[in-house]
């Protein structure tokens, strides 16, 4: 079974659509595994990614760099999925 | 195992097969009015239900409505599972959906990508595809929401297989899109065509492929927002409502892009909650809210489509 530990999704909010071209490359690199929610569209709406741990500091590091806001959605992944098995095994019983 | 359709636990996510199960249990208590079509078998082989709702003869026009195309939205599988229920006892008691019922079937789709949801259970919880191989590729699966011949292989679809938006080699290469279409094409008379997807709480009409307007536009507008206020009516959720274009992405081969260009006009998406705090594991206390106000929403359609047959 496929496991989340450390995943964070982050929500990414561009700011221009020089940002969003940016974020657009993001997207392209395959080696950072991510998982896009919302795309990199226009500067109205957020875009949520969820990261894998491995690439995390990686893709923090691409959007200060480029001075692009974040903040983190889902701190673990994982930790929900559990809360989320808990649950369904509870509602079994 | 669920004995009956009314000591089913609705505010709870459920494995395929406990779903499919359920379904039985409502044809059986509901004989009269719910039956279950088998429209074909998944890549892996297991069978794809849509539950008919329907009160006179074959020949009627209709309403198709699916759910959980992409695995992982899991809220959507579980508000299919609920709206089943609420078309199955509401039917003689609501004045509204008895008239619609009276005149148009309901098809329901609960699951339509059930090789991705089984997987979600016991694989990846965070799959989205359906589950077919691709050859010369260590990458499984398709985005059967990328699949549709519509504007098949254009922007906002992925060629490499690996990715969550890979459109598959050609159009309607996806069984479980096959199935559909073809179901939808035996069928006929559908008037019109809901596709139900939950995160960021959008209803959409065509196109995703491309950003012109359409030429029924206007109204589809206007009944989109009509419906997003019965919504919202409930719980005050704000839903945003547009075409796929302009109000999320560009992205091509979308189910009701290929249904609103073959002729069935009322033709919606719906993205159900949440807007980011949960992602796809939206907590199952919220099934409920979630899916009775997403009923709102639905209702005003349906009823839209009973006032306004073509």
């Amino acid at each position: 079974q496929k496991r989340f530990i450390g995943d964070q999704v982050l929500r990414i909010e561009p700011g221009s659509n020089e940002q969003i071209s940016v974020l657009q490359s993001l997207q392209e690199e395959d080696d950072f595994q991510l998982d896009f929610w919302l795309h990199p569209t226009n500067p109205d709406l957020p875009v949520d990614v969820r990261v894998p741990i491995a690439s995390l500091q990686a893709v923090k590091d691409f959007l200060e760099s480029n001075g692009i806001r974040y903040s983190v959605m889902i701190s673990d992944v994982q930790e929900m999925l559990e809360q989320e098995q808990k649950e369904m095994e509870a509602n079994r019983r | 195992m669920e004995r009956s359709s009314k000591s089913f636990n609705f505010a709870a996510y459920h494995t395929l097969e406990t779903i499919y199960d359920w379904m039985d249990t409502l044809a059986a208590d509901y004989p009269h009015l719910v039956s279950k079509v088998q429209i074909g078998f998944s890549y892996e082989q297991r069978p794809m239900y849509a539950l008919k709702f329907s009160t006179g003869s074959s020949s009627r026009p209709a309403i198709w409505i699916d759910a959980g195309i992409h695995s992982r939205e899991w809220v959507t599988q579980a508000t299919a599972v609920w709206t089943a229920n609420k078309i199955a006892t509401d039917y003689g008691q609501d004045r509204s959906l008895t008239s619609i019922l009276d005149m148009l079937d309901i098809y329901l789709l609960v699951v339509a990508n059930p090789d991705g949801y089984a997987y979600t259970h016991s694989n990846n919880r965070m799959w989205r595809k359906t589950r077919s191989k691709n050859p010369g590729s260590v990458c499984v699966g398709v985005d059967p929401n990328r699949n549709w011949d519509a504007g098949f292989g254009g922007p906002g679809a992925s060629t490499n297989p690996c990715s969550d938006s890979y459109h598959g080699p050609s159009a309607q290469s996806e069984v479980e899109v096959k199935n559909v279409v073809n179901f939808i094409k035996q069928t006929g008379n559908f008037k019109g065509f809901i596709s139900i997807h939950s995160y960021s709480q959008l209803l959409m009409y065509p196109h995703g492929y491309s950003c012109n307007n359409i030429p029924d536009y206007q109204e589809l507008d206007a009944v989109g927002k009509s419906a997003a206020k019965a919504l919202g009516s409930l719980y005050g959720t704000s839903y945003k409502v547009g075409s796929i274009c302009k109000i999320i992405y560009q992205a091509s081969g979308g189910s009701i892009d290929w249904s609103y260009n073959y002729g069935i006009k009322y033709s919606f998406a719906f993205e159900l909650r949440d807007t980011g705090r949960y992602g796809f594991l939206l907590p199952a206390n919220q099934i409920i809210p979630t899916a009775s106000e997403t009923w709102l929403a639905l209702l005003n359609i349906m009823e839209y489509v009973r006032d306004h047959t073509y």
